[in-house]
């Protein structure tokens, strides 16, 4: 199916710490 | 290796690929010399670590645009996943530039990345951003206008998702129209 993410979803990732 | 792994794994993986674009105007050269493509991306992880290391669009200085497209779809009219089409366009006042700019252009970027336009995302090319001393614009480009249902239903979400009020009237504009005559006097085909 369709990848739909809302905009919450997508917002709870804004500040995580960058994958090294 | 073991992180690359991991990496793989936990990333969120977008429906499309995306690419960011940046034009800056510089007179002396040809429009396409100054527009530049910054990088591609297609994870939500990606895409944060891209957003939270460029300039805010309120901090670009004017005659700036960052576009983002799908990857392989050129920021342009003239592209052939472009030519049949045309944009939702959101004028901006001067006031705005420093109260809503960049929380309206983010709201676009997440529409876009989230495919937020359900069965018609496939319909969106992407999005651009102009800063202008006269008004910044904010615009979302479908493929073909002549698709109806699809570019009003694109309106009608994309409105509410930038939480404007009913009062507002946003309107459609065909990139054949755009071309040949001054954007601020082409007509609307649709509005919501």
């Amino acid at each position: 199916g369709k990848r739909q993410y809302d905009r919450d979803f997508l917002l709870g990732f804004q500040y995580m710490p960058a994958c090294v | 290796k073991e992180s690359v792994i991991l990496e793989k794994v936990i990333k969120h993986s977008l429906q499309s690929r995306w690419a960011l674009w940046f034009f800056k105007n510089v007179k002396s050269q040809p429009w396409q010399c100054n527009l530049r493509l910054v990088t591609t991306f297609n994870t939500v992880e990606d895409f944060w670590s891209l957003y939270t290391h460029i300039q805010l669009a309120s901090k670009l200085s004017s005659g700036c645009d960052y576009s983002l497209f799908k990857d392989g779809i050129e920021p342009m009219w003239e592209d052939s996943r472009n030519k049949r089409g045309g944009r939702w366009l959101i004028t901006l006042s001067k006031q705005q530039r420093h109260s809503d700019l960049d929380a309206l252009w983010l709201e676009t970027l997440l529409c876009l990345i989230g495919e937020a336009f359900d069965e018609y995302s496939e319909e969106v090319c992407g999005a651009v951003i102009n800063i202008r001393a006269k008004g910044d614009k904010i615009a979302i480009w479908t493929r073909e206008t002549e698709n109806r249902e699809a570019v009003t239903h694109i309106g009608k979400v994309y409105k509410e998702r930038l939480g404007l009020s009913s009062k507002v009237v946003i309107g459609y504009q065909a990139h054949a129209d755009t071309a040949t005559k001054s954007s601020s006097l082409s007509k609307n085909k649709f509005v919501v």
